[in-house]
C-alpha cells in the first residue's frame, strides 16, 4: 500500500497514520515524516518505494546504534528485572533462565516479589521448569532481604548467574521506585560492580506511556537492556524506536508467547520489516 | 494544557462572535495531536475531530468566553459524552447472577475479580469466586489467596483441565449454596488466538453471564481498537473495566475501546489493593486524556 505510489501530501499522511498505528508515537512520527519530506525534496524523490526504503533504513540505524547483547562473561553475574505491573517479568525470567542454563551456566532465581499474591509460587514453577535453584522468603518479607539471602547463596555455591524477579510497580509511585534503588544498593554492596544487567520489561501493547516508564526506570537505577514482550499479539511495539533514540537503551530480547521457549534475541532488521508488514 | 496549546497555535484571536474556519483548523490540529499523544486510536481521533468540527463550526461563542475556551469546552463535553455520560453500573438481572471477566494477558483480570467480589460483598451480596485459568502457573492459587484476604470463598478444581467444565461446576455450586453472584476469572488470551476465543465462548455458554466484562489496561496503545473489537465480535462483552488508571498513562484507550464497541466502561482499577476500585467517571478520564 506504500509501494508504487506518487510522493505527495496524501502519501505522507498515510505514512504518518501507519507509523502512529505501530505505536511509534506522535513526537517521533512527526520528526520522521519531517525528515523524509526534506530528503524527498532535496533528492527529488518521486517513487514512494524509495521513501519507504529510506524510512526503514532510518529506523534500522536507530536500533542498530544502540544494539546490545546479554553477555554473561564474568561470574557471579547479576540480572535485575524491572517493570510495571503485568508486563511479563516473571515469565521472561523463566524463559531466560532456561536459555542461560542451556548455555551451561548455573542459574539461581531470587523471588523478590514478596508483595503480590502467589508471585513466589509462580516463579517457583518457572524455576522448576528451567531446572534452576530458587531463593525465596516469606510473603510480605522485605524484598531486599530475599536478595541478600540469594547473594549469600550464590557466593557459597559459586553459581554463575543470579536473576532477580521484582514486583510490578508503576513508575509514578515514588515509594515503590525508591524500593528498587534500595534493592540495587544491596546488590552492589554485597557484589561490587553488580548488577551487570538491569533489564526493563515492556509490553508491546503499551502506547506512549512506555517512554515515560523507560525514562523513570532509567533515572532511578539506570537500565542496560529492554525486553519487549507479547509481540505474538498484533501490537508492533514501535515505541522502542523512540526509547532507543532518546534514551539510548538497547533492546536485547523479545517475548513471543507464554511458553518457556518463547524468547528470542532482538533482531533490528526483522523488527523494522514487521512494522510495515 | 490543551487550551494553552490551542491558544499558541492560533495566536492572536480577535474577539469574534463565532469560531471561524481558520481558527478552527488550527485548533483541531492541536486537538488531534493531544488525542494521539494520549494514545487514542488514529481512526477514532479522525472521527472524533470530525464531530468536533461539526459542533464548533458556526457555534455561538458564549458571552464572556473566548473562542479557544469555547473550543476546549466543546471538546471536553463531546469527550465526556463519548466516554459514557452516566454510569449504569452492573446489570445483574438473574438469580444467581454471573459475571465473566475476559481480556489480554496481564491486564488485571484476577485482581479485578477480587476487587469486584469485595465491592459486591460490601453491598450485602453473597459472592462466590472461581478461576478457570488452567494455564498460568499459580493462577488459581493467586485468586485463592486474594479470596482469603477478603474472606470470600473461591471455587477451584485444580485437576480438571477444562475451563468450561470448571465454570459449569462453579455455577452448580453457586446455585446449591444460594450465592447471589458468581464471578468467573479466566486466563489471559490473545484476541487472535482462535482456540482460546472458542474456549471463552464455551465458558460463556456454560454460565450464561449477566455481565461479560472486558478488562483493559489503561496504558494500551493503538491496538486497543482491534483488540476490543475482536473480543466483542468473537466472545461478546457487556462492559469494560479499565485498570491501572493510577499510572500516569493518559488513558486514550478509554475513548478507543468505548468508541469501537459502544459498550459502557463500568469500573476503574486505580491500584493494586482490593479497595483500589471505583465506578468509572468519564469526566475525570476526559480531562486526563486532554492533558
Ligand atoms: N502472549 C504472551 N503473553 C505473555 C508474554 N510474556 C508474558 N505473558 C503473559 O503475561 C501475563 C503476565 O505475565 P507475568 O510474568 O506474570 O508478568 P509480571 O510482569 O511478572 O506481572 P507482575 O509481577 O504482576 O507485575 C501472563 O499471563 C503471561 O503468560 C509474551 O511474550 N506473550
Ligand atoms: N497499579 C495497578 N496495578 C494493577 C491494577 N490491576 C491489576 N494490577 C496489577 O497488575 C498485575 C497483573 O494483574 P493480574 O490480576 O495478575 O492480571 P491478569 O489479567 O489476571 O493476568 P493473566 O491472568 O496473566 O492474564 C498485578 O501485578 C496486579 O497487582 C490497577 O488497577 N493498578
Ligand atoms: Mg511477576
Ligand atoms: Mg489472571
Amino acid at each position: 500500500v506504500f509501494k508504487g505510489r506518487e510522493v505527495n501530501e496524501e502519501f505522507f499522511e498515510e505514512l504518518e497514520e501507519k507509523l502512529i498505528l505501530a505505536d511509534i508515537g506522535v513526537k517521533t512520527t512527526l520528526e520522521l515524516i519531517e525528515d523524509l519530506k526534506k530528503e524527498a525534496k532535496k533528492k527529488k524523490i518521486k517513487e514512494s518505494d524509495e521513501i519507504l526504503e529510506l524510512l526503514k533504513e532510518k529506523l534500522k540505524k536507530i536500533l542498530l546504534k544502540y544494539k546490545g547483547k546479554l553477555k554473561t562473561e564474568h561470574k557471579p553475574f547479576v540480572i535485575f528485572v524491572l517493570g510495571v505491573n503485568g508486563v511479563g517479568k516473571t515469565t521472561t525470567i523463566g524463559k531466560l533462565a532456561k536459555q542461560l542454563k542451556s548455555e551451561g551456566k548455573s542459574i539461581v532465581l531470587a523471588a523478590a516479589d514478596t508483595f503480590r499474591a502467589a508471585a513466589i509460587e509462580q516463579l517457583e514453577v518457572w524455576a522448576d521448569r528451567a531446572d534452576t535453584r530458587i531463593i525465596k522468603g516469606n510473603e510480605g518479607a522485605d524484598p531486599a532481604s530475599v536478595v541478600f539471602d540469594a547473594i549469600q547463596s550464590i557466593k557459597a555455591k559459586e553459581d554463575d548467574i543470579l536473576v532477580i524477579d521484582t514486583a510490578g510497580r508503576l513508575h509514578n509511585k515514588e515509594r515503590l521506585m525508591k524500593e528498587i534503588q534500595k534493592i540495587k544498593k544491596i546488590v552492589s554492596r554485597e557484589l561490587p560492580g553488580e548488577p551487570s544487567e538491569i533489564l526493563l520489561v515492556l509490553d508491546a501493547n503499551t502506547g506512549q506511556n512506555a517512554i515515560s516508564q523507560a525514562k523513570a526506570f532509567k533515572e532511578i537505577t539506570d537500565v542496560t537492556g529492554i525486553v519487549l514482550t507479547k509481540l505474538d499479539g498484533t501490537a508492533k511495539g514501535g515505541i522502542v524506536i523512540a526509547i532507543c533514540n532518546e534514551l539510548k537503551i538497547p533492546i536485547k530480547y523479545i517475548g513471543i508467547g507464554e511458553k518457556i521457549e518463547d524468547l528470542r534475541k532482538f533482531n533490528p532488521e526483522e523488527f523494522v520489516e514487521s512494522l510495515f508488514s | 494544557a490543551l487550551a494553552g496549546k490551542i491558544q499558541s497555535a492560533i495566536g492572536k484571536i480577535t474577539k469574534k462572535g463565532r469560531i471561524d474556519e481558520e481558527t478552527l483548523n488550527k485548533g483541531l490540529r492541536e486537538i488531534k495531536l493531544a488525542l494521539l499523544e494520549a494514545d487514542v486510536n488514529y481512526k477514532v481521533v479522525s472521527d472524533f475531530t470530525k464531530e468536533i468540527r461539526e459542533k464548533a463550526l458556526g457555534s455561538e461563542v458564549t458571552k464572556g468566553v473566548n473562542a479557544v475556551q469555547q473550543l476546549v469546552k466543546i471538546v471536553n463535553d463531546e469527550l465526556v459524552k463519548a466516554l459514557g455520560e452516566k454510569n449504569e453500573g452492573l446489570q445483574l438481572k438473574n438469580k444467581p447472577s454471573v459475571i465473566l471477566l475476559i481480556g489480554l494477558q496481564g491486564s488485571g483480570k484476577t485482581t479485578t475479580a477480587a476487587k469486584l467480589a469485595n465491592y459486591l460483598k460490601k453491598q450485602g451480596k453473597k459472592v462466590l469466586l472461581t478461576s478457570v485459568d488452567i494455564y498460568r502457573p499459580a493462577a488459581m492459587l493467586q485468586l485463592k489467596k486474594l479470596g482469603k484476604q477478603i474472606d470470600i470463598p473461591v471455587f477451584l478444581q485444580e485437576n480438571i483441565k477444562d475451563a468450561a467444565k470448571i465454570a459449569k461446576n462453579a455455577l452448580d455450586r453457586t446455585k446449591e449454596e444460594n450465592y447471589d453472584v458468581l464471578i468467573v476469572d479466566t486466563a489471559g488470551r490473545l484476541h487472535i488466538d482462535e482456540e482460546m476465543l472458542r474456549e471463552a465462548k464455551e465458558i460463556k455458554e456454560n454460565v450464561n453471564p449477566d455481565e461479560v466484562l472486558f478488562v483493559s489496561d489503561a496504558m494500551t496503545g493503538q491496538e486497543a481498537v482491534n483488540i476490543a473489537k475482536a473480543f466483542d465480535d468473537n466472545v461478546g462483552m457487556t462492559g469494560i473495566v479499565l485498570t491501572k488508571l493510577d499510572s500516569d498513562a493518559r488513558g486514550g484507550v478509554a475513548l478507543s475501546v468505548k468508541g469501537v464497541t459502544g459498550k459502557p466502561i463500568k469500573f476503574a482499577g486505580v491500584g493494586e489493593k482490593i479497595d483500589d476500585f471505583e465506578l468509572f467517571y468519564p469526566d475525570r478520564v476526559a480531562s486526563r486524556i486532554l492533558g
